[in-house]
């Protein structure tokens, strides 16, 4: 089949300006986003997943986490980081996942020197401290709530 | 927007090689 890509934001108005430029490219999309009704959203899942002309679906991170099978897409976009990684991880497992027959691209689209380095980072952080101690339940708490150090990083730097 | 840019030239390079 067709090289197929996910997009996704966390905001659905970044999502709006994404397909202004699709329109502008003639390149054929659907969308997925909370707003829209469950008919809706099975309507554009099916018509990504088997119109060879739909190459891209735009999703926000929210909506499209969980659940759902695309694997005709092998290329996923991130335009933005969420702070949590396992987040980003279930989205990006939308492509990757059983059935998937191709190897599956990711690519995170950051700006330097703006906070998203240090989400970087702190991502790299909550990565290591959930490997290093799997299973353990006050590490998993802390590995999916943002802290008040991490705020502080965040905001202030180190 | 650069994040725009960036992923349509991902996108488009990936159209172009298919």
């Amino acid at each position: 089949g067709p090289i197929k890509t996910i997009i996704f934001s966390q905001w659905t108005r970044m999502l709006d300006l994404f397909e202004y430029s699709l329109n502008q490219y003639c390149i054929q999309y659907r969308r997925l986003d909370g707003s829209m009704s469950l008919a809706a959203r099975d309507r554009a899942v099916r018509e990504f997943n088997t119109d060879p002309e739909v190459t891209v679906m735009l999703m926000s991170l929210k909506a499209g986490n969980l659940g759902l099978n695309m694997v005709a897409a092998c290329h996923v976009i991130l335009l933005d980081l969420w702070w949590n990684p396992t987040t980003e991880d279930q989205a990006i497992d939308r492509a990757h996942r059983i059935g998937q027959t191709r190897p599956v691209t990711v690519s995170r689209i950051t700006i330097k020197d703006t906070v998203e380095d240090r989400i970087l980072a702190l991502q790299e952080e909550k990565r290591k401290m959930v490997a290093s101690a799997f299973g353990e339940d006050r590490v998993g708490v802390s590995a999916t709530r943002l802290t008040a150090d991490d705020l502080r990083y965040l905001f202030l730097g180190s | 927007s650069s994040k725009i840019k960036a992923a349509l030239e991902i996108l488009l390079s990936h159209r172009e090689s298919n």
